[in-house]
């Protein structure tokens, strides 16, 4: 299950022998570029990295495994516990989740393929479209949920975004409310104050981070802004079916703390999975 | 003084470092530590000008990747004496091609030029509302036809109704796409073929990491890129993925997106470019 780039490099050890200081610090090389090309953070993959080393050069392979398996074995785990022993996501019966994140990641199409995803496990879910700036963002949530015949709550000519939150809570009575806001980034002040107010008006059970899988090394710090502001509980990776190999994403849970919960595979609504940690770390090692 | 390798080697790990750090793809990044290298390795040089010696072949290696472009773009469309001046926005999803093509038919505006924007993204919700709302705003005739038409014929009505009123320009948006995408990225050959445009834009996002060598050599080698927006650059990004996407594509960068709003558009400056990735 490890790609070819990293299987390349693997066999040399297992091709090898005694453990030889040389050659691990070879294969360490080889797998900081795999970590390198699939965004990890920098100061992350040099971290990892010598826990490998240290670890590979110093404990004594479990008994049947091969040098080679050994290695593997340190960067599975050493990787697995970045993404956090995050017990399986159990369907909630009743929440409020608000959707955050940078301009373009994917939050619109995120909420409403979760909405759906609610709704076919027989939860009813609606939608509050609390995003001002975006020119038709009210159409996109519209046309995107009509078919599914999922409620949104909508004014598409106040620009109070705080003001829709409180009436779409007084309109909506579903299971599951789901809040789509306007994309933002640290930078943006005034818009983080504004997610700060919606977060206090719409009192979430869950925040999720919707980030895109192409992000580069910006990911941890974006992230760490986010979290610092409102807190923020659950990760959702999107556009996972691109090259991108979604590095970012263990930067994202390392500044939250918090799960990644969803991946985004595509632009239909049915192109959202649940994430699989195991089948992730594959990814990652290219 | 013959140069002190092992000194040289740690001068340019952390260079190294720093390049990664700022988002250019690591088989860029060792492509440009290694041409330094093999510049550097037998050389003369005094201990006390070697961080100096290695910072200029660092810039020059730079230089050499990223330029200004060798015309503007008002200059490129001064040169073609026939009308319109056709240019298309291609690119990944949500990197703000939509929202660069307003910024753009401002910017001709305010110029002196008139424009037409063919709405060729006939696949997403929303897209041709969005759009609809910037045309209003600024004031430019937008060509769109109903949802799930055929980008190529959208292009083509806006180019014809371009030379039928003697407007000077056509803005083509088109759907975001991955790269990965065989059917769309084929979509998109047609679209071109059909409109043949004068300039091609690959409309990037300056927080993109690795992925962005991918992206500009998989659109290149589909339609060929005659230039690059890097767009969100207001994200407090160092922008590494420029030089990627110069690097892979050989083509430069006309302009930085730097907010939401229609004057959020500079022209790029690859000297200060340059000057912030060498910290
Ligand atoms: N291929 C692919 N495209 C996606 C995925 N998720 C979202 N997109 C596309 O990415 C683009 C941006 O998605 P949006 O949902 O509008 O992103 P957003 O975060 O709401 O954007 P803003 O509201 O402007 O900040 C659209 O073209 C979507 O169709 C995914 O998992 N795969
Ligand atoms: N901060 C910032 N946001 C930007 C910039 N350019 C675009 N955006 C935002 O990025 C988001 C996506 O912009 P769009 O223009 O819809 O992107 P697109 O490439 O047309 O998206 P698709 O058509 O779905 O592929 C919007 O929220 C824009 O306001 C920029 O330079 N800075
Ligand atoms: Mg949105
Ligand atoms: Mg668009």
């Amino acid at each position: 299950k490890l790609g070819d780039s990293l299987s390349g490099v693997l066999r040399k050890i297992s091709r090898a022998g005694l453990i030889d200081e040389r050659l691990v610090k070879e294969v360490i090389k080889d797998i900081q570029r795999a970590l390198l090309s699939a965004d990890v953070n920098v100061k992350l993959v040099m971290k990892i990295s010598k826990k490998i080393q240290e670890r590979a050069l110093k404990e004594k392979p479990k008994a049947g495994l091969g040098r080679k398996e050994h290695i593997i074995t340190i960067l599975y785990e050493e990787l697995s516990n970045l993404l956090g022993s995050s017990k399986n996501y159990s369907l909630p019966n009743k929440s409020r989740i608000l959707m955050v994140g940078l301009q373009g990641s994917g939050k619109t199409t995120t909420t409403v393929k979760l909405a759906r995803y609610f709704s076919k496990r027989g939860l009813s879910t609606s939608i509050i479209a609390a995003d001002t700036y975006r020119p038709a963002a009210y159409e996109q949530l519209f046309q995107l949920a009509e078919p599914f015949k999922i409620r949104i709550y909508g004014e598409p000519e106040n620009k109070n975004a705080i003001e829709i939150v409180k009436y779409g809570l007084q309109e909506l009575n579903t299971s599951i409310v789901i809040l789509d806001t306007a994309g933002r980034h640290r930078k943006e002040e005034e818009l983080f104050k504004e997610m700060r107010e919606i977060n206090k008006k719409f009192k979430p059970d869950e925040k999720f981070l919707v980030i895109d899988s192409n992000i580069g090394q910006q990911a941890g710090a974006q992230a760490k802004a986010f979290h610092e502001s409102i807190g923020i509980t659950g990760v959702i990776l999107t556009k996972l079916d691109g090259s991108a190999r979604g590095g970012g994403a263990l930067s994202a849970v390392a500044e939250t703390g918090a799960p990644v919960r969803f991946i985004g595979v595509g632009e239909k609504m049915g192109d959202l999975e649940v994430f699989n940690p195991e089948r992730f770390i594959s990814r990652i090692l290219g | 003084v013959i140069l002190d390798e092992k000194k040289l080697d740690e001068i340019l790990d952390d260079f190294e470092i720093s390049l990664l750090e700022s988002d250019v793809a690591i088989s860029v990044v060792d492509k440009i530590i290694g041409d330094i290298k093999s510049e550097l390795y037998s050389k003369k040089i005094r201990k006390s000008e070697l961080d100096s010696t290695i910072k200029n072949a660092l810039r020059k290696s730079l230089q050499d990747v990223i330029k200004n472009p060798e015309k503007s773009f008002e200059e490129m469309m001064e040169e073609k004496t026939e009308k319109p001046f056709v240019i298309a926005f291609v690119g990944i999803n949500g990197t703000g091609k939509t929202t660069t093509i307003a910024k753009i038919a401002k910017r001709l505006k305010d110029r002196g030029y008139s424009c037409v924007i063919s709405a060729s993204d006939t696949f997403r919700a929303g897209a041709v509302e969005q759009l609809e709302t910037h045309s209003k705003k600024l004031g430019v005739k937008l060509i769109k036809h109903s949802k799930g038409a055929d980008p190529a014929a959208v292009a083509f009505d806006a180019i014809k109704h371009a030379r039928a009123k003697g407007i000077d320009t056509v803005l083509i948006d088109t759907a975001g796409r991955m790269e990965t995408n065989t059917n769309l990225m084929d979509e998109m050959k047609k679209i071109i073929r059909v409109a043949k445009p004068d300039l091609i834009l690959f409309v990037g996002d300056a927080l993109t990491g690795n992925s962005a060598l991918e992206q500009a050599e998989k659109f290149n080698s589909a339609v060929g890129i005659g230039g690059v927006i890097l767009t969100k650059a207001d994200a407090d990004v160092k922008g590494g993925a420029a030089l990627s996407i110069a690097e892979a594509t050989g083509r430069q960068i006309f302009f930085l997106g730097t907010g939401q709003e229609y004057d959020d558009l500079e022209a790029f400056d690859a000297g200060k470019f340059i000057e912030e990735i060498l910290g």
